[in-house]
């Protein structure tokens, strides 16, 4: 008697592992000297581009495409950031301090501080360190991102059954994945999406951040990251 | 729509994140 061959992954997180974009590399100018500035144009130059990557990969979330195109906009603009981040955090979930926003990206508290960017470095830490003790895996992390996306609370939605349908397919998804991968942690489920609260918060924190630095003219914005923080504002 | 155009013309068009 041979062990049940263990459930296909569900086709929702299958579906979600597929779409993962290959990670994005920084671009630094080879020819402006290392400073604060440099890394903040470095940084908000591969958010610019993370966002496109982000838009596109949002598409091929199950049940998105099902959305009104209206209600597509309102959840990417209101959930976009808080997708961002958890791109962020899950690449730093090897480092035991500092954010990893590419793999030749990495700052340091002291880097993020002399950046400006302090006020997103602290309850970003603190998301990475819950996720650490969770001992977060790949799928859970993609079914959360989407699951942020869909439950990024956008005021302007035009048919909420079909956003409530996006959001209980994912739920639906999430709860399949634990009970074959994680039978014995019963309180799995909840204890991932309390996580969510923090990220909302740093996502607001993130966005207030981007936007004291543009309105300072401290550092140049692309067009689409600057329509996004518009949104959010 | 016409504040979130860049986001607007994204949606529409079909590249697959993996091109991107």
């Amino acid at each position: 008697y041979t062990h049940p061959v263990k459930s296909i992954r569900n086709k929702v997180i299958s579906q979600l592992l597929s779409s993962e974009p290959a990670p994005l590399r920084a671009s630094p100018d080879p020819v402006t000297p290392d400073s604060d500035l440099k890394t903040l144009m470095t940084l908000c130059d591969l958010l610019n581009r993370e966002l496109l990557v982000m838009i596109s990969w949002a598409k091929h979330i199950p049940g998105f495409s099902s959305l009104s195109l209206v209600d597509q906009m309102a959840l990417l603009q209101s959930g976009w950031m808080e997708a961002l981040l958890l791109c962020v955090v899950w690449r730093s979930l090897a480092s035991t301090q500092g954010l990893e926003f590419a793999e030749n990206l990495h700052l340091n508290e002291p880097q993020c501080k002399n950046a400006g960017l302090l006020e997103l470095y602290t309850p970003l830490r603190l998301l990475i360190d819950k996720y650490q003790q969770l001992n977060i895996s790949h799928e859970e992390a993609v079914t959360l991102r989407a699951m942020a996306l869909a439950n990024s609370d956008a005021e302007h939605v035009e048919n909420g059954d079909s956003v409530l349908r996006f959001q209980d397919g994912l739920h639906e998804a999430l709860q399949d994945y634990e009970v074959n991968e994680r039978a014995a942690e019963t309180h799995r489920v909840g204890r991932l999406l309390m996580t969510l609260p923090l990220l909302r918060q740093s996502s607001h924190r993130a966005v207030q951040c981007f936007r004291r630095l543009h309105i300072q003219h401290l550092v140049p914005m692309h067009k689409l990251f600057l329509e996004m923080l518009d949104t959010k504002i | 729509k016409e504040k979130h155009k860049i986001l607007h013309r994204l949606l529409q068009n079909s590249t697959s994140p993996v091109d991107l």
